[in-house]
């Protein structure tokens, strides 16, 4: 789902 | 985490640590656009806002509080820094940075992945991030001159995000779902804004000759 991946980038 | 995504995190770590060395030392910002710098404590600020809500390791949340303290230290040095202040040039650094923020902030109520405010601000620090280096380069272009320590800082900006590329090709190969346009599209909109610069900066370093950004 969109929320979890894309955050844990900086 | 990967190799790519490692070495990015380091090189962008890398630019923020010699651009606080070079004013923390020699007490100068000169050649410095202090409006990108500010952009760059608004992306941090806009970007990290789940800093304390949404917890992803203890890696993540130590850059994050870097980038952040990193770039507000930067922004003060610039603005309230007794010695540094007076060595900031505003005449060339006349860039109309507020007016780069509205199309990214409307950009991002319309172009996001979910429509929520943490979403939105993210997706806002992502467009903002990729134009924030602007007023950097046009006063480049304005004073022409560029230390070694400013040459390297822009060259080690630059350079995260193509490494943030190559994490996101392995990311897609390797992870299914893994699908980001946005952050995909605004990265390398972010790393061709450097292309020029990455040209002359090459071409001085071959020629071993100081750097010149033509008129």
């Amino acid at each position: 789902q969109s929320d979890g991946i894309s955050k844990d980038e900086l | 985490m990967n190799i790519f995504r490692l070495a990015g995190d380091m090189t962008h770590l890398a630019s923020v640590l010699v651009l606080l060395l070079k004013i923390h030392t020699i007490k100068s910002c000169a050649g410095i656009s202090l409006k990108t710098q500010e952009l760059f404590a608004i992306v941090f600020l806009t970007r990290y806002l789940d800093l304390f809500t949404n917890f992803i390791s203890i890696y993540n949340t130590i850059m994050k509080l870097i980038f952040l303290g990193s770039s507000f230290s930067i922004v003060w040095y610039i603005r309230r820094h007794r010695v540094v202040r007076r060595s900031y040039d505003k005449d060339q650094d006349t860039f109309r940075h507020f007016f780069l923020m509205w199309p990214c902030l409307i950009l991002a109520i319309f172009i996001n992945e979910k429509f929520t405010l943490k979403e939105v601000m993210w997706t806002f620090s992502i467009y903002l991030e990729a134009i924030a280096i602007l007023p950097q380069l046009v006063m480049l272009q304005r004073t022409r001159n560029i230390d070694n320590l400013t040459g390297q800082y822009i060259f080690l900006l630059g350079a995260y995000r193509a490494f943030y590329i190559l994490n996101w090709i392995y990311r897609y190969f390797t992870e299914e779902h893994y699908v980001h346009w946005i952050t995909w599209v605004a990265g390398v909109i972010q790393t061709l804004l450097y292309g020029d610069f990455f040209y002359y900066y090459f071409q001085s370093w071959k020629n071993n000759v100081k750097l010149e950004l033509p008129a």
